[in-house]
């Protein structure tokens, strides 16, 4: 804006830190949380021998317009986030989910008395994404 | 996209009926449509509850035979060599199983074995009914596990000559419909503190576990001199092995889309060693360095 610099502003200059502060530091990001539980509170320990306790984590937050590469989001998030605001507001706003996660070993007693050691893949959210 | 070989059955798809629609005290599995329902036997208990939403299913509540309180020790103790305390598999393992079961012989099903033939089994014999191993999971190495009885001396050694024979009841053939296959070997081990040899029959059973042969029959005789046979006297005669029946122990890879496969995870690490992003703090991003904290506080050490 064309303005005397001498003169006292009207309004105080814009305090672009500020205005950045909305992207460096938004709220209720997207981000994984922790969360533990135990087989015992779903009555399952009579045959889940170990882990007694176990944490899957979740991915929880607001995933913003611009994602890029802070999510590790592909192209399409961020196509799919203009036509929610710009074309059709049914089309859902990209969600904030697990991205990778790490296997577990499990013990657990079979109906027939053996007994059955096995490593499941993806049961613990380890990183969060916007897709 | 699924892989070539993952087997269709093998999958729960959204083909689930709504169990809401269903009258609960119908017996789950008959709420899912007839191609899941065998998709859905294939499933490891834990994978069906979970797919039941946690309601309490028949195969939570179904009564089950307390297994042998020895196997059970040696599995946990199995479990603590394997996994980290949060249940992880050890990173530093390179073995290629992600599967291993355990079998007490069959005691109950001596008499109740339709299969067998009168008078077939006798008291030395062992009945292992392997029907929980399901068809994707393929045997590496089978091992028969011996269990001393504490009254043995813990520092004596053992020389034993053992002969393994399995049945096979081969109903298509007339002339020979029992089949045996006998192997004689010996072994020597020292009975330290430690109280299980592991007999590898592996090359023994192979053929028949590949054959979806789910029945083994096996019996297994052994003579044991303890001390050094070279200078053993009248007296150190032969012992009364006081030796628990075995357990057997399959070590299986299972190639379900729902196991972790191990090498396929060091491949994806070479492949894209860059991840994506982890959002677990502000400074993740700016400074980007090694050992952030993560969600639990713990300083998380990240590899390259």
């Amino acid at each position: 804006r064309d303005e005397n610099l001498n003169e006292a502003p009207a309004t105080p200059p814009y305090n672009l830190s500020e205005y950045f502060k909305q992207f460096l530091f938004p709220q209720n990001e997207c981000e994984l949380h922790s969360f533990r539980l135990s087989f015992s509170q779903l009555k399952w320990d009579k045959w889940i021998i170990a882990p007694h306790r176990y944490s899957p984590q979740y991915c929880k937050g607001d995933c913003p317009r611009v994602v890029g590469h802070r999510y590790g989001s592909p192209v399409h998030t961020m196509v799919q986030n203009l036509i929610y605001e710009k074309l059709d507001s049914s089309v859902p706003k990209p969600s904030c989910v697990p991205a990778e996660y790490s296997p577990l070993s499990v013990l657990t007693i079979e109906p027939d008395g053996s007994i059955v050691y096995k490593e499941y893949e993806d049961m613990i959210a380890t990183k969060c994404t916007c897709r | 996209p699924r892989s070539r070989d993952s087997a269709a059955s093998d999958r729960i798809s959204g083909l689930l009926v709504a169990p809401e629609e269903i009258p609960s005290e119908l017996n789950p599995l008959l709420r899912l449509p007839k191609g899941v329902r065998r998709g859905y036997a294939l499933l490891p208990p834990l994978l069906k509850v979970l797919s039941d939403q946690g309601r309490q299913s028949w195969e939570s509540e179904a009564p089950r035979l307390q297994p042998d309180s020895r196997a059970l020790r040696y599995m946990k103790r199995l479990y603590k060599m394997s996994a980290t305390k949060e249940g992880i598999p050890k990173a530093n393992k390179s073995h290629l199983y992600n599967t291993v079961r355990l079998f007490t012989p069959c005691s109950e099903c001596k008499h109740s074995h339709r299969d067998l033939m009168k008078g077939d089994l006798h008291s030395g014999d062992l009945l292992f009914n392997l029907d929980r191993v399901t068809a994707l999971e393929h045997l590496l190495k089978s091992v028969l596990l011996y269990s001393f009885d504490t009254s043995v001396p813990t520092s004596s050694s053992f020389t034993c000559m053992c002969h393994l024979s399995v049945k096979e009841h081969d109903f298509s053939s007339q002339v020979c419909p029992s089949v045996s296959h006998t192997v004689a070997f010996s072994l020597h081990f020292e009975v330290r503190k430690r109280k299980w040899v592991e007999i590898d029959v592996t090359s023994f059973l192979q053929p028949l576990i590949a054959t979806n042969r789910r029945n083994i029959h096996m019996a297994v005789n052994f003579t044991c001199l303890m001390g050094d046979p070279q200078h053993s006297t009248e007296q150190d005669s032969y012992i009364n092995m006081a030796l628990v029946p075995p357990s057997l122990l399959l070590y299986l890879n299972d190639t379900s889309e729902q196991a972790y496969h191990r090498w396929n995870s060091l491949r994806r690490r070479r492949k894209n060693p860059v991840r994506p992003r982890q959002r677990n703090s502000l400074l993740a991003d700016i400074t980007d360095d090694e050992g952030r904290e993560n969600p639990q506080g713990k300083r998380a050490s990240r590899r390259r």
